[in-house]
């Protein structure tokens, strides 16, 4: 990985005492290619390396014995701190329902994260209710159904409806009705440019004012994440995101790239299928994830 | 450095910035960038302006790797095998291709092989009746590769000409998946002869460099004799597919550029360069 292409290019500069300006762009260099090989941003990227760089060119590593170990440390240092902390926690409303809307591009794991989140939720103990916002997708409404069923969920859907604002209406009031304490909105998945469907999450989050609206985003995403998320963010207003289907080989440089433009905090990862696979978003292992 | 007097830095770092946020990647970049070089010397850029169609040109060279001749001695049922990660857009493009097929002409069944996730095979089935086309299912659970077996007896008794095969998003990188892949397509080819005269492998244009991972694992698991770049109707450039070509020489057969049914195109490199620097 990164540390082992450090150290080759610092070995060969062993042995010639002091670091040069040289030297250090050689390894800024190696950041780099690491970086847009794990897909992150190559605007990001640049920025990142310019903020590092202020660092790297430090008295520790002009006079270290390893500087290919030192640069890798303080390279993990700024990842991990600007990959921001630890919040994986749903802000649960003092008067609910908590009203949760997931929202994201097609295919991106929003659906099977509803199930996780309201699985998650039941554990804590809440009463979540799904809502079947999708009413696009042919058989959208059934998959959410489905999932309820395994969960033993209730899920909220108006078959016949061709208003999603109005069935997140319906849904809150459901909710109300029936003491469910956090709701769960998943809507159909949407390009950011596509303004009719931008206007309807809008639309949405106007009548219902969500607590949270988590982007959902595929781990596998490459340098589109910065301009997708930023849409949703100026857009709609994006509250937290999750990042999916991690368990796969993706370095998943688009966390890096989703942070550093919207500053949200990525509060859960996906990783698997299964509804129990929903895990804490851990800046640290997502930065060493990153520069592989 | 010689030969780039008309040619500024600052141009060729905005020529790299177009490459790398189009997903092309570091390394075909540094690749491409580097063939400039070659061209300034063999006189083949000779300004500024010829830099653009010059790196236009070589896209399409590592596009047009391994395109397939159209096979038209196939025996029907000419069958078709759709795979690919989760969530890329494969029941939805097995939709479109499938009313490419009939609209065509040609007598088409589908075959519900995502036993697993919920209501897969709704899903398709609401897609086979938008088309006019039947699927072939068994309950949700059940073995994929006895759905397959069961569809291909089915294509060869109705005697249709060409049966596309849905299976569940799988990430590569899961090894009993990939192993139930290669039950699936074993159990195809030992029904018929040479079947699946078609693997699609289909990528999500939004994809990064993991495309190339994707590739890799899916063609050592099953023969992929080409790929769907899907969502190009967003921002997402699908630049990867330049690396897969040009390393790997999997051609891109077909791009998706919406949710209907008419939203599937022939792949057209010149048309995919020209976007790439749109
Ligand atoms: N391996 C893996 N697969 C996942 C994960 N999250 C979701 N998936 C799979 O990704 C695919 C797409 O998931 P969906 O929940 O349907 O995605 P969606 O965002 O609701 O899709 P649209 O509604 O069409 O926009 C399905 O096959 C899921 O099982 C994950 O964390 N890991
Ligand atoms: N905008 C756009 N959306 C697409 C395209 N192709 C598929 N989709 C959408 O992407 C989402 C996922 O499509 P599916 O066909 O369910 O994908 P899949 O690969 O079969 O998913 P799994 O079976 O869960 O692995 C759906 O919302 C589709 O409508 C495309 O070309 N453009
Ligand atoms: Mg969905
Ligand atoms: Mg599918």
């Amino acid at each position: 990985g990164l540390a082992d292409k450090l150290q080759q290019t610092f070995k060969k500069l062993r042995g010639r005492g002091k670091l040069s300006e040289n030297d250090i762009n050689d390894a800024m260099r190696e950041v780099r290619v690491a970086l847009l090989e794990a897909d992150v941003n190559f605007k990001v990227a640049k920025d990142f390396i310019a903020q590092i760089k202020s660092r790297a060119t430090g008295q520790e590593i002009l006079q270290s014995l390893t500087p290919g170990q030192h640069v890798v440390k303080i390279v993990n240092e700024e990842l991990t701190a600007l990959l921001g902390g630890t919040q994986s926690r749903i802000t649960i409303s003092s008067r609910p329902p908590t009203v949760v809307m997931l929202v994201g591009l097609q295919g991106a794991g929003k659906t099977t994260t509803a199930g996780k989140l309201a699985s998650l939720l039941k554990k804590q103990n809440k009463r979540p209710l799904l809502v079947a916002g999708d009413i696009y997708r042919p058989a959208a409404i059934k998959q959410l159904q489905v999932l309820g069923e395994q969960l033993q969920i209730p899920v909220f859907a108006k078959e016949d409806s061709r208003d999603p604002v109005a069935i997140a209406k319906a849904a809150v009031e459901h909710a109300i009705s029936y003491a469910n304490d956090v709701v769960i909105i998943d809507t159909a998945g949407r390009l950011h440019i596509n303004e009719t469907l931008m206007q309807e999450l809008k639309s949405i989050k106007q009548t219902v004012k969500p607590h949270e609206i988590m982007l959902v985003v595929d781990a596998m995403t490459g340098q589109d994440a910065v301009t997708v998320a930023d849409s949703f963010n100026q857009e709609l207003g994006i509250d937290g995101i999750i990042l999916t289907k991690l368990d796969g080989d993706a370095r998943g440089g688009a966390a890096l790239s989703i942070k550093a433009v919207t500053g949200r905090p990525i509060k859960f990862v996906g990783m698997g299928e299964k509804l129990d696979a929903l895990e804490p978003f851990h800046p640290d292992r997502m930065a060493s994830r990153i520069l592989g | 450095i010689s030969g780039y007097a008309t040619i500024d830095s600052e141009f060729l770092e905005d020529l790299e910035a177009v490459l790398l946020s189009a997903d092309i990647g570091i390394q075909t970049t540094n690749k491409l960038m580097a063939s400039i070089n070659t061209g300034i010397r063999a006189k083949e850029i000779r300004n500024p302006d010829e830099l653009r169609p010059y790196l236009k040109t070589k896209i399409e060279e590592m596009l047009l790797k391994n395109v397939p001749e159209v096979d038209v001695s196939t025996e029907p049922p000419r069958v078709v095998l759709v795979i690919g990660v989760n969530g890329v857009g494969k029941t939805t493009t097995i939709g479109k291709l499938g009313n490419f097929y009939r609209e065509k002409g040609e007598t088409v069944l589908l075959a519900a092989g995502d036993t697993f996730r919920a209501a897969a095979i709704e899903q398709l089935e609401i897609w086979g009746k938008r088309i006019g086309v039947d699927v072939i299912k068994q309950a949700t659970g059940s073995d994929p590769a006895a759905v397959a077996f069961d569809a291909v007896q089915a294509a060869k008794a109705r005697k249709v000409d060409t049966l596309i095969i849905d299976t569940a998003g799988r990430l590569h990188t899961k090894t009993n998946l990939m192993e139930e892949l290669k039950k699936i397509n074993r159990v195809i080819s030992r029904e018929i002869p040479g079947a699946p005269h078609e693997i699609l492998l289909v990528l999500d244009a939004t994809t990064g460099q993991n495309a190339i991972s994707q590739a890799k694992l899916f063609s050592a698991a099953a023969p992929v004799t080409g790929v769907v770049l899907t969502k190009l109707d967003g921002t997402a450039k699908g630049g990867v597919v330049v690396s897969i070509g040009g390393e790997l020489g999997l051609p891109v057969l077909w791009i998706g550029v919406g949710e209907g049914i008419t939203d599937l195109r022939p792949f057209d490199p010149r048309e995919f360069a020209d976007a790439l620097f749109g």
